[in-house]
């Protein structure tokens, strides 16, 4: 695994690099990286976040960052979110409205491996890289370049959790690297009028898988239009809610 | 187009081919061709589903069908469900808990023609296709060798409608098949204490996108843990809920 890992830039500093991974797309792993970096970047860390992710809405969007990349002979810097977050994704590289198919895999690892080359991360205390999403090709490719120190995994209750989280475990043994924890979203819904809980894709069956592995779960987040409306409106920075707090800790 | 259709089995009738597509996996579009089928059987019909989606829960686990598909020289039948609706899934071919990620495009198009050729379905109404998921390689070659009537799309609000509608549109016309209409799955929750709706996902923009190409919206499907238990337990057949009655009409 050593002598496939890419160097970082030699002017970056980056102290840890967490990668935020699913068994499939659309579960909310992308915005499961935001929340997760705002909360670290809340607690007083400088936080960047390497979004390898072409599908769906994307981290740039959920954080209002728009805007050109600029690049020197000596590498390129990221952009920086309102809240001092500092953002590099394959998105701020993605003409308009460009349908990210066109991504194929080599193309989407190269480009990974390039932000990790050729940015500059100055004074980062936490990484996080949003995956692409899966236990395929692509996401092993990245994992065999970059180098990354702890591994959160992210389901929901609609998958077949076991099949996800053996697939995951095993992705993270081959790579040797530890899984940090696992956060379930869209675990249930909260009602605004009556205030009742409602697990609106049935039981969970991540605590008995967790409990498998040994792995324990770091959060659970509930559905909700609000989170949802703000990442439309690039204010994902100003969300509420203590689901992920134990995570933090 | 003409030249690359499958002939049906010679002993084969079936009236009408509908397939069901989506943009993506896990917008429920599995759950939707099971829902449309017992309805249009509730309706009086003879129905049929051929199954050629790998991922995520089947069509077979969702109706309690299993057991040995029984072939003949002239070909094989489809296993019935309790409600008399004929049933042939790759999911009844795969060796129980396979991961289905072995199951490469090319394997799948060959099995689902297979499906076509060597099945006979015997005085079908109305056969529906759960298609491999998305627009891609895959569910291409399947529009490209079984003659389809009409095209169902499920969407959810989860995802960048008006692009996933261009695509199945430009599928659709380049294999000249008329899209019948879109399905919105889940479109919101009902709570069950307050009886309230929320539209967990946010606003939908499927109206705008359905005005923009004529299409109609012929349901919106709230998510209902109720289903999700009853498609689990094999019970689908039970389910009661109006979301589809236009569809039918
Ligand atoms: N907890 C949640 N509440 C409301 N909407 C959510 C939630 N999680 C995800 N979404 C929405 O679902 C879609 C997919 O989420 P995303 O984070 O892009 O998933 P992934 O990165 O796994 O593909 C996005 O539109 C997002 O806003
Ligand atoms: N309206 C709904 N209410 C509750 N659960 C749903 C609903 N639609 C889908 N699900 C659940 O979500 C998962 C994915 O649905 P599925 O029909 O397999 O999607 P697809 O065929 O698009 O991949 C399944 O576990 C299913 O039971
Ligand atoms: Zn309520």
């Amino acid at each position: 695994r050593e002598s496939l890992l890419a160097a970082p830039n030699a002017l970056s500093s980056v102290r840890h690099v967490i990668a935020v991974m699913s068994g499939k797309g659309g579960v909310g792993k992308s915005l499961v990286t935001s929340l997760a970096a705002v909360l670290m970047s809340r607690s007083g860390f400088h936080v960047g976040i390497l979004d390898a992710d072409v599908t769906g809405p994307s981290i740039p969007k959920a954080f209002g960052v728009t805007g050109e990349v600029r690049g020197t002979a000596s590498g390129a810097y990221p952009l920086p979110s309102d809240g001092g977050i500092d953002i590099m994704s394959i998105n701020l590289l993605l003409p308009h409205d460009t349908d990210p198919v066109v991504w194929r895999g080599p193309v989407i690892s190269n480009t990974v491996k390039q932000f990790w080359q050729e940015i500059i991360w100055q004074d980062i205390d936490y990484l996080f890289i949003d995956m692409p999403p899966g236990t395929g090709d692509v996401p092993l490719t990245v994992f065999q370049s970059l180098p990354v120190d702890g591994i959160l995994v992210v389901t929901s209750p609609q998958e077949l959790v076991s099949m996800i989280v053996a697939k995951a475990v095993n992705m993270a043994q081959m790579m040797e690297v530890p899984i940090l924890g696992l956060i379930e979203n869209m675990a249930y819904f909260r009602c605004p009028d009556c205030g009742k809980e409602h697990k609106i894709f049935g039981e969970s069956h991540l605590p008995a898988t967790a409990a498998q592995y040994g792995l324990p779960v770091l959060g659970r987040i509930p559905v909700d239009p609000q989170l949802a409306a703000l990442c439309d409106n690039g204010a994902v920075e100003q969300f509420e809610g203590h689901w992920l707090d134990e995570m933090i800790a």
